[in-house]
């Protein structure tokens, strides 16, 4: 089965 | 002082119609060079990102950085107070706890403003970095927006799968599969009408159809949209809004756990 991933997996805080 | 004046006040009002599912608080971050907003929705699963130039205006003036902590559905509700013809003027003072929205009708008869309170919103901002995608899809907005509610009724997941002959979207569920393959037009008489497909290599990505037809309330915004897809990164859909700038939706894909 898929899991859903994070925005904050792919990109990095500022 | 902050003052931003847009005779094309319905665009927006598309803008707000755009967000409000999505997000319920948001930060309009104010410069010179325009107004920008940057934020995910709850579940951190998706971001928004809009920007709206300051050449856009038809009056801006930006004295000083400020950054506009809203309650979005307070905004909402505001700007549907505004009549499409309306021209809409946002007005604060520099570090102000409130901000200021002016509707007047275009033969200037009429004239509302409604004041509404700031928040102060600590934000996570996210770096976004410039990508070259593998493939980058332009479809009318009307025709994405069908088709993801269409098959929005099979399951909770639209797989988007782009190769050279087309895009295929797919979903499966309980009652069955559904599949819709639209090719690139060979001719169209409109550019809007036009599916065109930039592509350097095949990818199919898992997006969750919740996200995707939340994304889709901007379809008012602009006549086209376009999709770009990298394999394993976040899906970006986006809207024009005219040619002051663009409403980005970003989307985390689903992968194999």
């Amino acid at each position: 089965s898929k899991k859903q991933t994070s925005m904050t997996h792919f990109f990095a805080g500022t | 002082m902050f003052e931003a004046r847009l005779v094309q006040g319905n665009l927006l009002k598309k803008v707000l119609e755009s967000l409000k599912d999505l997000l319920t608080e948001a930060s309009w971050d104010c410069a010179d060079t325009g107004i920008q907003l940057q934020a995910m929705d709850n579940s951190h699963v998706s971001l928004v990102s809009v920007q709206l130039r300051a050449d856009g205006f038809d009056k801006f003036r930006c004295d000083r950085q400020l950054s506009m902590g809203m309650n979005l559905t307070s905004m909402s509700k505001i700007l549907r107070c505004a009549a499409n013809d309306d021209i809409i003027t946002i007005k604060a003072q520099d570090q102000a706890d409130n901000v200021t929205f002016v509707f007047e009708s275009p033969n200037q008869e009429k004239v509302a403003d409604y004041e509404m309170k700031l928040m102060n919103l600590d934000q996570e901002h996210l770096g976004i970095p410039e990508t070259d995608y593998a493939a980058v899809i332009k479809l009318p907005a009307a025709e994405f927006q069908r088709i993801i509610k269409d098959l929005s009724q099979f399951g909770e997941s639209v797989v988007i799968s782009c190769t050279k002959e087309g895009v295929k979207f797919s979903a499966a569920g309980d009652i069955g599969v559904g599949n819709i393959k639209l090719a690139q037009t060979a001719s169209v008489d409109k550019e809007e009408e036009a599916v065109t497909i930039e592509m350097q290599e095949p990818v199919t990505l898992t997006f969750a159809c919740r996200y995707l037809n939340m994304f889709t309330k901007a379809t008012c915004l602009a006549p086209q949209v376009t999709l770009s897809m990298s394999p394993e990164v976040p899906l970006v859909v986006e809207y024009k809004i005219g040619d002051m700038g663009h409403v980005r939706y970003y989307l985390a894909p689903k992968i194999e756990d």
